[in-house]
């Protein structure tokens, strides 16, 4: 464990609790995208099968339930709780998320995991956990997507939407510098590409949003970005 | 294995 892990792990934790305080505060979900967060809760599930199986330490294991629990409590607020459900704009939440997050990942993760044939000589269930594991790291790239696309709509981005983005970006932005210092720190350390590729394409994706929202916030005028 | 080499990172 490293410094720039445990920032973004805490940058993480962040963001989830921001959102939090945003729903259960002001009972209000309008301008966030339930798709998105559908998405990161598969994200999770797929990625943290290895809690059943693997105990590394106290703080993983622990981590790994909060964001489960975190992540289905915000679906669960905006998918059934009265009144926050209510203020859902389901009409402005479009994003295809199965034909183009899902489907395209689950295809792309098929692909590495038999080309690499990392899980051959191990067994199915092996398997079957290093697939949904690398399915994760695709699909977590592009999870924002919808949000992205929801605010995309609105003439106004609130300044806990624009937190929420800049706590998550932050978050994968220092796993970069947590590889970096890996690679040069602890002997041995393999490099994963795929987890790197995904890791710098979520956070351009961050940092693009967050350019516009900044410019848009200097000037003081309204916040839109381009199509 | 994928999950052995970053197994501690979230």
């Amino acid at each position: 464990m490293n410094v720039f892990r445990l920032c973004g792990d805490m940058s993480h934790v962040f963001s989830i609790v921001v959102l939090l305080l945003r729903l259960r505060v002001a009972k209000n979900a309008s301008g966030i995208s339930l798709r998105t967060h559908e998405l990161f809760l598969l994200v999770f599930l797929t990625r943290y099968t290895d809690l059943f199986t693997t105990y590394y330490s106290l703080y993983n294991s622990c981590m790994k339930i909060a964001y489960i629990l975190s992540t289905a409590s915000i679906v669960y607020m905006i998918r059934l709780s009265d009144p926050i459900c209510t203020t859902y704009d389901k009409a402005q939440d479009t994003f295809r998320h199965w034909a183009f997050a899902v489907g395209p990942c689950a295809v792309l993760a098929t692909l590495t995991h038999f080309i690499s044939g990392e899980g051959s000589g191990y067994s199915l269930f092996v398997n079957i956990q290093e697939l949904l594991w690398t399915f994760s790291i695709y699909l977590e790239s592009i999870a924002i997507l919808p949000q992205l696309i929801l605010l995309q709509r609105y003439r106004e981005v609130e300044n806990l939407t624009g937190n929420y983005i800049f706590f998550m970006g932050s978050y994968r932005a220092l796993y970069i510098l947590n590889w970096i210092y890996r690679t040069y720190y602890e002997p041995g350390y393999r490099h994963h590409y795929v987890a790197y590729f995904c890791g710098v394409l979520q956070t351009l994706l961050y940092a693009d949003f967050f350019y516009y929202y900044m410019q848009s916030k200097r000037r003081g005028g309204r916040f839109s970005l381009p199509t | 294995l994928v999950m052995d080499e970053v197994k501690d990172e979230l």
